[in-house]
């Protein structure tokens, strides 16, 4: 599904560049549950953003489901992610001036669900995710971890075929983490593939299979 | 030093109101080593915003250096935080087009220091916090456990006699974390007052006296 070959990003700063990828190789197969793990810094987010199609190499080859998505233009990278991927950012990036549910409702528009359905749709999942009592809330009326899960929720909106998610229980206590992680596992059970970054133990550990990053470098065989 | 009575934090939301704080009684000691836990949503932001004087309660009283707070206009409260409390915001709340370094003197400005003496005590707090060789970047050219820190190194820049943290460890991994607590208890063993938010356990673990929050109470004997 994943196939990333010599991937390098680099970054221009002023008068100087920061290598935030030094030639990565990952493969990913359709399905699996995968863990990324590594220093703050280490360059998580960037290959994060690359795998989902919010930002190109520097250089290097990448093949996602058959296709080279090195080659391919912004509003092709913008079908790809519509279509295949949810994407649970680090930063959450709601928008601010909206309640809870049109925040999750976003996916569907763009996939032409109707007006009516895409509130109830929303509504359902921010209930999973313990949110049924928020829907109306705009962001800056929710606690860090409530906008959390509402990030999340945006990202189940459309069942995408990939789930990448980036630091999804930075701001959740263990209950709520744990009611997280299952909902990414059933997901994961229906055949869907997941990809998850995070530094807490217990969130790590479900990943099936674990990439090592330090330095904008995969550790060990990959 | 902080010694809060029944205090309640109510938010309106439209037609209807959220109960944030519902009676809450606080007391705690200079110089003490506080960990406020509870789930997420149950009023940890709000009783710090209220206990950092970044937030006016809805009743009750709240005494902070014999003084009370909740008789203070918005200049008052300014003076104070200025003077005595450094805050690390859940949300990092970081000047977009500033260097780190600039983010980190600003409460330097605050307090009259001179302009080089500024940029040389930024670069030092920044180094202790692991970001010496990114100085000069902007927010959004860091990572989100970057950003995190340089958050974190801004409030440590006044040396203020309270310190107010909540999840200061969201986006670190284990390593990071485990730096900024050492830096933390050191400023502990100066004699300053820290109140740490954290869902993690061994950031938890820290505080020498738990307070635990649920559903905007505080639970047990305090
Ligand atoms: N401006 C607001 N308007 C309405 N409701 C609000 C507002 N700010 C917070 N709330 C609500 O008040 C409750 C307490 O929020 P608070 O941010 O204090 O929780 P918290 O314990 O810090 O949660 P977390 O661990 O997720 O950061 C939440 O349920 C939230 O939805
Ligand atoms: N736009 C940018 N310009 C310059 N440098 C950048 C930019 N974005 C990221 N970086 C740098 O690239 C490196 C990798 O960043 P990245 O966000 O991928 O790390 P990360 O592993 O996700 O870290 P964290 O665990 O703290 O979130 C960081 O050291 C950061 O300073
Ligand atoms: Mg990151
Ligand atoms: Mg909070």
């Amino acid at each position: 599904l994943i196939k990333m070959r010599d991937v390098t990003k680099v970054y221009p700063l002023g008068q100087t560049e920061v290598h935030a990828l030094r030639g990565v190789n990952v493969s990913i197969k359709k399905g699996e549950f995968i863990s990324i793990i590594g220093p703050s810094g280490s360059g998580k987010s960037t290959l994060m953003h690359i795998i989902g199609c919010l930002d190109v190499a520097t250089s290097g080859t990448y093949f996602l489901r058959g296709k080279d998505v090195s080659k391919m233009d912004g509003n092709q990278l913008a079908d790809i992610r519509k279509e295949f991927i949810g994407f649970i950012f680090q930063d959450f990036y709601l928008l601010p001036d909206v309640p809870a549910w049109y925040n999750v409702s976003l996916p569907m528009i763009y996939n032409r669900v109707a007006p009516k359905e895409r509130k109830k749709k929303a509504v359902v999942i921010l209930e999973s995710v313990g949110l049924g009592d928020r829907v109306n809330h705009l962001p800056n009326q929710l606690s860090g971890g409530e906008r959390q899960r509402v990030a999340i929720a945006r990202a189940l909106a459309n069942e995408p075929e990939i789930i990448i998610a980036d630091e999804p229980t930075g701001n959740l206590d263990s209950v709520r983490g744990e009611e997280i992680l299952e909902i990414l596992s059933d997901l994961h059970e229906k055949g869907k593939t997941i990809i998850i970054v995070s530094h807490e133990k217990y969130v790590a550990e479900r990943g099936k299979r674990k990439i090592y990053l330090k330095d904008g470098r995969v550790e060990g065989k990959n």
